[in-house]
């Protein structure tokens, strides 16, 4: 998407789990066959994928609904991409960022146990410098939730309920995921890897969650005095001096140091 | 040091620039542009570019208020609303809400002489209190939709997202609110951006069930400290509320 950053769009595929266990052989090998693999649509969801493969309807349409199983609420599966190196990275930090997954993920790169990612909403961020290479394999293995529940209409007896509710025992996720008491209950379609994951570039400090804050002295409008705050870190194993330098409309122009 | 984290941050007091005059303003939708501004930010080190980030931003200030009639007529204002859950004709209150009851309600009532016991029964069965929302000084009328429903396919692209905001604008409407936090996504909030589309943004709690906590608080907390820290730049969101037919858990508090 620029000089220093890339969006890994194109060339996804996924599988279930257990097809992965009985062909054996190792996902980080360039040999590796996954000719029997679904393309995946990403970002997107399991059921997005398959939906687009034509292994299910668009629950959208009709009763089209009623053809997703039950099994697709309890089913590990596995994302995989091959993707070369973009860029000379000589002198680079290389960052890995998934920007949402649901439910839960452990990712991998050539072969390394990167880490895992859980809750919809937050960012897998992961330094991959020491293990990136010329041609990388990165894959991701998507766990479906604890508990997909059980949708049931509310009475004096069973009391609210959990009709539509939050997937039990898990964490943040898309809340209508269970299903509702006035359609049949098919639950768990929004696993997957639900937004861009991206491929950065950067020297030892980074930047991250800039925020800018706007202050007007109501009820004058005719002036605007603005904040920028943000996270700044030294990965690096010395202290550095650095320079924050801003732009607002390529009219404002400032620069700000700062030790780390 | 190596391996520090820290937060900088950035003021006129330090870069006259940040002062900026005759700013352009973020309205909503139909009381005036939506005006917005790139922030490119760079940091170097030893002359060479480290890391940037792209910013858009929007110059606008929100202000609320909450205003009720009690049952015998007394104006009641204040600054956020106290739920008016109510189990076995008792209202819940958990500690967020107790506060802000104490802070903003009751001892400015008490102060007033009005009665506390009817206070607690304005949002249930007398006139529901009523936020006003000002945007840039100026008092908003807010009319919307109210945007859920996930089809499980997280189909969120622009293409398939704008014309339903188009059809919100030319609606008149000027705000969404983001149902149990159904399309917390960064093109859903550029697009509110864009449209003049006000967010009222809940989280994705469970609206359900007995008002329980949510299971592992401390994995809900880091994805709402998160989707705050990504999205907050967005002018277009007005109210980030704790979630759907409940309120906040004590940590999220």
């Amino acid at each position: 998407s620029d000089d220093a950053t890339w969006t890994l769009a194109g060339g996804w595929e996924m599988t279930d789990a257990d097809r992965v266990v009985a062909e054996g052989g190792s996902l980080f090998s360039p040999a590796y066959d996954t000719s029997g693999w679904y393309n995946a649509v990403v970002p997107g969801t399991v059921l997005t994928t398959l939906v687009d493969a034509g292994v299910y309807p668009d629950p959208y349409y009709g009763l089209n609904n009623m053809a997703i199983p039950e099994s697709l609420c309890r089913t590990e599966w596995w994302y995989r991409i091959r993707f070369d190196k973009p860029a000379d990275v000589a002198g680079r930090r290389v960052w890995l960022n998934f920007e949402g997954i649901n439910y839960r993920a452990d990712v991998w790169l050539n072969g390394r146990k990167l880490g895992d990612i859980r809750g919809a909403f937050v960012e897998g961020l992961f330094d991959v410098t020491e293990c990136f290479s010329d041609h990388n394999v990165l894959a991701v293995k998507i766990y479906p939730p604890y508990n997909p529940g059980i949708p049931h209409e509310q009475s004096k007896a069973a009391g609210r309920g959990p009709n539509g509710g939050q997937l039990c025992l898990d964490g943040p996720t898309f809340i209508s995921s269970e299903g509702w008491d006035w359609i049949p209950g098919i639950r768990d379609r929004n696993i997957g890897i639900w937004q861009d994951v991206t491929l950065a570039y950067t020297g030892d400090v980074t930047l991250a969650y800039p925020q800018v804050v706007t202050d007007l002295p109501l009820p004058d409008t005719s002036s605007a005095d603005v904040t920028v705050r943000m996270e700044m870190t030294n990965h690096a194993a010395v202290g550095r001096h650095v320079v924050l330098c801003g732009r607002i409309d390529g009219v404002t122009e400032f620069e700000y140091p700062v030790e780390l | 040091a190596a391996g520090e984290s820290r937060t900088v941050s950035v003021s006129p007091a330090e870069i006259p620039g940040l002062h900026l005059e005759n700013p352009r303003l973020w309205w909503p939708n139909g009381y005036g542009d939506q005006a917005m501004y790139d922030l490119d930010l760079r940091v170097k080190c030893g002359g060479a570019e480290s890391d940037v980030r792209r910013v858009r931003f929007g110059v606008r200030e929100f202000s609320y208020e909450l205003t009720a009639d009690t049952p015998r007529g007394e104006e009641i204002r204040f600054e956020f609303q106290p739920t008016n859950d109510v189990r076995d004709g008792e209202p819940l209150f958990d500690t967020f809400h107790r506060r802000v009851v104490q802070q903003d309600v009751v001892v400015p009532a008490l102060r007033e002489g009005v009665d506390v016991s009817r206070l607690r029964r304005i949002g249930k069965d007398a006139t529901s209190p009523y936020l006003v929302l000002r945007c840039n000084g100026v008092r908003i009328f807010c009319r919307g939709g109210n945007w859920g429903m996930d089809d499980g396919m997280k189909r969120v692209s622009r293409e398939r997202l704008e014309p339903a905001f188009r059809l919100h604008r030319e609606e008149g409407f000027n705000m969404v609110r983001n149902w149990t936090g159904e399309s917390t996504e960064e093109i859903f909030y550029t697009l509110c951006d864009e449209y003049g589309m006000l967010v009222w943004n809940d989280f994705w709690i469970s609206t359900e069930g007995s008002n329980l906590n949510v299971n592992d608080e401390d994995l809900f907390i880091e994805n709402a400290r998160q989707t705050v820290k990504r999205f907050r730049n967005h002018p277009s969101i007005a109210v980030w509320c704790p979630r759907n037919e409940g309120y906040a858990t004590p940590t999220m508090a």
